[in-house]
């Protein structure tokens, strides 16, 4: 599975 | 980080350290609703789940530990503190905040980004956090006299919603591949819930009068 974008927000 | 981004943060932090005020120095919290408080610390305990487990940056941990102890520390105030409980408007927040819950869990279930216990309790704290105000929003219809701190506290959360939408544009733009579709629309719902309210602000604001939410 292609790796998700980062949840970097808050 | 981009400016919006972090001119968001500083935003949504500035509405926490207001309510506190309010709540901290004053000892009052009268128009304010509990109910979304309850809603926003339920929002924060979900999508902060990896915090011990992904670290992302000493800024990010530290935003998120304190969003966590102030939203909880605040309906620990209100349900708890001998002196500020009693300045709860109670009788007018009815809005059935439960009724909320279940159906963003539903959501979640149904659309998120993979199946897995972290991504759906991430995504089900995205469609929380879009309608959690609402119980807010209806108590400030129904408050006669909103306090500046009340209505610069929800101001300031608007705000950051605004500074969000705007960091997603410019993040659109500078990172090809990076896209949350469920937290853009949310979002994007999450900040329309406040043009009504925007509205009211500026007029009193510009007119420099007291706001006051129509029925």
């Amino acid at each position: 599975t292609a790796s998700l974008p980062a949840k970097d927000e808050l | 980080m981009n400016a919006f981004r972090l001119a968001g943060d500083m935003t949504h932090l500035l509405s926490v350290v207001v309510l506190l005020l309010k709540i901290h120095t004053i000892k009052s919290c009268a128009g304010i609703s509990l109910k979304t408080q309850e809603l926003y610390a339920l929002v924060f305990a979900a999508r902060y789940l990896d915090l011990f487990i992904h670290f992302i940056s000493l800024y990010n941990t530290v935003m998120k530990l304190v969003f966590l102890a102030s939203s909880f520390s605040i309906v620990w105030y209100m349900r708890r503190h001998k002196i500020v409980r009693r300045t709860y408007d109670k009788d007018h927040d009815t809005f059935r905040h439960h009724f909320l819950v279940l159906p963003c869990l539903a959501l979640a279930l149904l659309i998120n980004e993979r199946f897995t216990f972290r991504e759906v309790m991430w995504a089900f704290s995205i469609y929380l956090e879009a309608v959690a105000i609402l119980p807010q929003l209806v108590l400030l219809q129904r408050t006669r006299n909103i306090d500046n701190l009340t209505g610069q506290y929800v101001f300031f959360l608007g705000a950051y919603r605004v500074l969000y939408i705007l960091n997603w544009i410019y993040r659109y733009f500078t990172e090809p591949h990076f896209v949350h579709w469920i937290s853009w629309v949310a979002g994007i719902v999450q900040t329309l819930l406040y043009a009504d309210f925007f509205y009211y602000y500026i007029m009193s604001w510009k007119n420099n009068v007291k706001l006051e939410l129509p029925a």
